[in-house]
């Protein structure tokens, strides 16, 4: 489902943000994503949705190059691939409805669709009663939680996930790693980079380390 | 230090985040927050820097009632107030030195004095080598150790910290913890609201913990 060969990632020229990383994530994976900071998870996940390109080297997504991939072909890749960004990227001028709305709306989902499956999705995340608020009204782990609900309300090929938990309690993020284990249960490739130990050594998932941009861990059933 | 008598705080009339809290922190204490996703953590602090008003009651630091402090006074009240916010709030056109200088700058700090704390501070952190850089080039967890670094440049009399390490592993995470229990040992009162049940529970400090809006326990030599 991704596959990287031989990726470099260099910001600015000389800051090595990922160092000769190859690996794959196959069709149904749930895949952590751990190490300090600064080791280069957002950048690695950032190359699959395409937000930034590698210096050298090849990034393929659902079986297509993303290096090769036409400009006007980048909004079908992104319906495919769920993000919860670590900076949660909500649109400011939008109410939580129609910032989780806003991912089945363009792909065309009828608005039917849309107040149904709406409602419920945040219901699962614990905001059924904040619909009309707008994200500045919003503590910091409920913007997460918005964050998260949008990225799987159109059910994704892949969820790239980036800490989506580092702001919330140890029980509401047990709630929304149950979500994320659901999603993908019905086939949703996971891949989420993670601080917390508690979780990774709980769900023994794959587990890929990274240190200075290198993978130095890659251990199925993995453990923090 | 801090005092909150009756504090009620409303969010457009009908959105209580903070019910009926008195509570007291005496010069020198370091007391973690704690509490689910939304139970009024970030409200609470919000009140101690004046960020936001109460709806009713009072709020004094170092002595002052907040309410009655004049507009002109409130930028001597954050010289003494270093904040960690949430969302880190770095100066997006300045590079990480200059974010750092500015709290030692707006108190006058001569330039000599300047150039030579702020890379100490930064060093600290862990950030020595990225003077340079600007918000936007930084990881995650490199902003949000900015954010630590400017919050205690100048000594505060009251460090007020919303989540400081909810994007750092583990280990940079004991390091952060380390620097403000220095800070704390030499007088400065430290207030934290954290996710992290691990520091929480070693640190063994005291631990008020909101649900609702209301202080459910205070505990000193809590656990999470
Ligand atoms: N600006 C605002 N306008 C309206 N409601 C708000 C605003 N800020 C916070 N709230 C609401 O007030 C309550 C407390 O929010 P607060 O940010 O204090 O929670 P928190 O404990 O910091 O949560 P978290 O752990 O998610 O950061 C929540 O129900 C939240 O939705
Ligand atoms: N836009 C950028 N410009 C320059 N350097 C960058 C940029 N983004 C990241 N970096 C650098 O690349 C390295 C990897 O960053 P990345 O954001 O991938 O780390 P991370 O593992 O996600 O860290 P964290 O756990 O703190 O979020 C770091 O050294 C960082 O400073
Ligand atoms: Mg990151
Ligand atoms: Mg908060």
């Amino acid at each position: 489902m991704i596959k990287l060969i031989d990726v470099v990632k260099d910001y600015k020229g000389d800051i090595r943000a990922l160092d000769n990383v190859s690996l794959e994530v196959t069709k149904g994976e749930f895949v952590f994503i751990v190490g300090p900071s600064g080791s280069g998870k957002s950048t690695f996940l950032k190359l699959v949705t395409k937000e930034e390109d590698p210096t050298s080297g090849d990034v393929f997504v659902a079986g297509k190059n993303l290096g090769s991939l036409p400009r006007w072909r980048v909004p079908y890749l992104r319906r495919n691939v769920g993000c919860v960004f670590q900076d949660f990227k909500l649109l400011p001028n939008k109410t939580v409805f129609e910032n989780v709305a806003f991912g089945l709306e363009v792909i065309g989902r009828p608005r039917s669709v849309v107040q149904r499956q709406v409602p419920q999705i945040l219901e699962l995340v614990g905001l059924g009663e904040k619909l009309d608020r707008f994200p500045d009204e919003l503590s910091g782990g409920e913007q997460q939680r918005v964050s998260v609900a949008r990225a799987f309300v159109n059910r994704p090929l892949i969820l790239v996930a980036d800490e989506p938990t580092g702001n919330l309690d140890p029980a509401t993020s047990v709630g929304i790693m149950r979500l994320l284990d659901r999603i993908n249960k019905t086939g949703t490739t996971v891949v989420m980079a993670t601080h917390d130990h508690a979780i990774v050594d709980s769900m023994r998932r794959r587990v890929l380390q990274l240190e200075h941009g290198k993978v130095v861990r890659d251990q199925s059933r993995g453990i923090y």
